[in-house]
C-alpha cells in the first residue's frame, strides 16, 4: 500500500 | 508595456494543450527574460514550470515585470479561435486588467483580436532546489506517451526502474500486470534512441494520471527527459523547440508515491 506524497514536503515555498 | 510577437501562434496552443489538464488558472510572469509560468495542480502533487524565452519570440517588449493571471479555459477559447499558423501577438498595458491576443493569417488578410481578462492569484511559489539525479532517461516522447498510457488500463500507479539494464516500466492492478521494459540503444543518429545516464538505480512508483497529463506535451517535442533520485519528484521535461526555433522547455514535477 502507499500513498500519494506532496510536493509541498520536498520544496520550500517562497 | 508587454507585447511579444510569435510567428508561429500554434506552439501556444500546444503548451496550452499541455497544461490544461493540470491547471485552472495560472499566472504568466513577463520579465526581459520571457515568460515564465509556475504553478501546482490544486492537491499539490504535480508542478508545471514552463519557460519561454524572450529570443524564442519574433519580437518582444517587457518595460516592466508584470504577472498576468489567466483562466487557462478562457484562453484555451480564444486560442481555438486562431488557426496553427496564424502569427500571435500578445499585448497588455502596465497595470492593465486585460490581456490582448492578435491572430493575422500568415498571408495577412484576416487579422483577429481578443480581450481576455485578467485575474488576481495569489501567488504561491515554490523553491525549486538544484538536485544532482541519479538516473536521467532521455527517450522518445511519443514512445513515452504510448507506454503511460499502455500501463493506465492496468492501475493507478506506474512504477519507473531504471538500472544499467535500462529503464522498466510497470503497473499492476485488477487485471493483472504490465511490463514495459526499453534497452538502452546507442544506434547512433537514431530518434528512437533510449539514453540512461546512471549513477545509482532507481525505482520510484507515481499515479498514472499525472503521467498521462504529462504525456500531453509530446506534440512539442521529440525527445522527454525524465530525471529522478531516491525520494525526490521525478522531473519530466519536454523542450518547447522546432527545427529553427529553441523556444524554452515546460517541466512537470511530481511528487512519487510513498510506500507506507
Amino acid at each position: 500500500k502507499s500513498t500519494q506524497g506532496r510536493l509541498d514536503s520536498f520544496f520550500t515555498v517562497t | 508595456m508587454f507585447e511579444a510577437r510569435l510567428a508561429e501562434g500554434g506552439i501556444l496552443k500546444k503548451v496550452l494543450d499541455a497544461i490544461k489538464e493540470l491547471l485552472n488558472e495560472a499566472s504568466f510572469d513577463c520579465s526581459e527574460a520571457g515568460l515564465q509560468l509556475q504553478a501546482m495542480d490544486n492537491s499539490h502533487v504535480s508542478l508545471v514550470s514552463l519557460n519561454l524565452r524572450a529570443e524564442g519570440f519574433e519580437n518582444y517588449r517587457c518595460d516592466r515585470n508584470m504577472s498576468m493571471g489567466m483562466n487557462l479555459a478562457s484562453l484555451v477559447k480564444i486560442m481555438k479561435c486562431s488557426a496553427n499558423d496564424d502569427v500571435l501577438t500578445i499585448k497588455a498595458q502596465d497595470n492593465a486588467d486585460v490581456v490582448t491576443f492578435v491572430f493575422e493569417s500568415k498571408n495577412g488578410d484576416r487579422v483577429s483580436d481578443f480581450d481576455m481578462k485578467l485575474m488576481n492569484l495569489d501567488q504561491e511559489h515554490l523553491g525549486i532546489p538544484e538536485t544532482d539525479y541519479a538516473c536521467v532517461i532521455k527517450m522518445p516522447s511519443n514512445e513515452f506517451a504510448k507506454i503511460v498510457r499502455d500501463l493506465s488500463q492496468f492501475g493507478e500507479s506506474i512504477a519507473i526502474a531504471c538500472s544499467k539494464q535500462g529503464v522498466k516500466f510497470s503497473s499492476t492492478g485488477d487485471i493483472g500486470t504490465g511490463n514495459i521494459k526499453l534497452a538502452q540503444n546507442s544506434s547512433a543518429d537514431s530518434d528512437d534512441k533510449v539514453v540512461v545516464d546512471l549513477q545509482e538505480p532507481v525505482t520510484l512508483t507515481f499515479a498514472s494520471r499525472y503521467l498521462n497529463s504529462f504525456a500531453k506535451a509530446a506534440g512539442l517535442s521529440e525527445k522527454v527527459t525524465l530525471s529522478m533520485s531516491p525520494d525526490v519528484p521525478l522531473v519530466v521535461e519536454f523542450k518547447v523547440a522546432t527545427s529553427d526555433n529553441d523556444y524554452g522547455y515546460i517541466r512537470y514535477y511530481l511528487a512519487p508515491k510513498i510506500e507506507d
